[in-house]
């Protein structure tokens, strides 16, 4: 069974994509095979293992327009079971094309519906908007990730991003669910960190998870050679933070 | 005469909003009248000069609707010189809504031509994307000024909204220049902010600011108090950084 989890805040730079990638290798590191969907016009989960985003090669975008069947665009990294489904900036275009499309909202469902058994999990990196993309990949999936930074800014905006996830709960997919809201680059010796950290876990209660994600410099350096951190410096805090992220999701089974 | 400046990046929280407070508040205190427009949803603008954006109030959302004039929606903030046209998260519903309007890239123009002799500078943060909002705010701007965070995924998006900027020049706005890029959140500690620094050096030349922002707790911690930071922490490094930005733009005449 196939679990489909996207990784969504509008908030922008809060860690979605270096979740998808570090999660991704992770999970499939511990043997899961894993599928990441790259549905950011920013391309950077494509960039950040390894690939180059000008180069023309099927995509996500091509796979929206209903031009390419979608087991050719998955591309099998050099990572243990992680695939990608690469994204590149005319995705961009889809913004606006999707608007006046049938179902519109249930054309990413429609595409990945045929890979369901492939994957164990398929992961869905989102670009920093509540946009029809963004939409797509919450009216296909199982369940989100909240990544959090432990800033004011990011706090302000989770009632927006609720609000949305209720209406598609109501209107497009009811079965859909919060895997958890994640804390990322956390600095212990923030009192501002700090403060964050304790307003997400009050309001929050279990669905904060317990892994918290520290600031790192590493998470920052592994995508400019192209590899997921555990890969890139396994030693590293923030390797083990999303090692930790791994073992959570698994133990929930 | 009005400088209308654009301060925009597609990529997230690379410190559009952080530059507009910031840099309003430094031009303000220097005597200059400035108008901030949050032309972002999530309206961190609006809350990080202390004004909850739940309130109900005229704000850029109804301004292009045509629902209300400009001058009953700008707010004079308590700082020195600087006011403020709110967002709030209805401002959604304009991504789509514009879309089949006349003239949709120029309705931010005409909202704000009344204005223009008003004020000094008129800074507008936009959105992390290169979606209507942002290319409204484009085809009005004298000038952009694109902060730039010390980071590979930053970098690795420039290009993209390079080609924009050229589109916009091209079809909507031939006199858009490029006021220069901002360094931001830079950690002279690590090796890949000296390498990102170095590359856009190389890439931009005498386009990139001489300021460069350094990482600083205190810029994160101004927004939860409702205040620029040079009304928080004076003497800090991040307010440092913004008062050298404001003089740097200042000279220029
Ligand atoms: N825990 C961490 N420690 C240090 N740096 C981090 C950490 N997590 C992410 N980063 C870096 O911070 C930046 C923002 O992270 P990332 O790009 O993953 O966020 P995002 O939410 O996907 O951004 P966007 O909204 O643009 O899609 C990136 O340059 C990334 O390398
Ligand atoms: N120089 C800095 N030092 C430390 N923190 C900073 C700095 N600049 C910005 N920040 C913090 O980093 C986060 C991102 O900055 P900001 O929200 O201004 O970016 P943005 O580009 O406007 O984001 P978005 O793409 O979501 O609009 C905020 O929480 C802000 O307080
Ligand atoms: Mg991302
Ligand atoms: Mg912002």
């Amino acid at each position: 069974l196939t679990r489909t989890i996207a990784v969504a805040n509008q908030k922008g730079g809060v860690g979605k994509t270096t979740t998808c990638v570090n999660l991704g290798a992770g999970l499939g590191r511990a043997g899961y095979r894993v599928l990441l969907v790259d549905l950011d016009p920013q391309a950077n989960a494509t960039s950040g293992l390894g690939y180059n985003k000008r180069e023309t090669r099927p995509g996500v975008y091509s796979l929206l327009r209903g031009e390419e069947r979608v087991e050719r665009a998955v591309i099998k990294t050099p990572f243990f079971n992680l695939h990608l489904l690469p994204s590149n900036p005319d995705l961009t275009a889809s913004e606006i094309e999707l608007l006046d499309q049938e179902e519109r909202e249930y054309r990413l469902r429609k595409i990945l519906s045929p890979l369901r058994g492939d994957y164990a999990y398929i992961l869905i990196d989102c670009p920093p908007s509540l946009n029809i993309l963004t939409i797509n990949a919450l009216a296909c999936s199982d369940s989100l990730i909240i990544p959090l930074q432990c800033e004011y800014y990011a706090l302000e905006g989770l009632s927006q991003l609720l609000e949305v996830l209720d209406l598609v709960k109501e209107r497009l997919n009811a079965g859909l669910e919060i895997e958890g809201v994640l804390l990322t680059m956390s600095d212990s010796r923030t009192n501002l960190s700090l403060q964050v950290i304790e307003e997400v876990k009050n309001h929050f209660q279990d669905k904060v998870f317990k892994t918290i994600i520290p600031r790192n410099i590493r998470l920052g350096e592994a995508p400019s050679f192209g590899k997921p951190v555990i890969y890139y410096e396994e030693k590293s805090t923030g390797a083990a933070g999303y090692l930790n992220l791994t073992d959570e999701i698994l133990a929930r089974g």
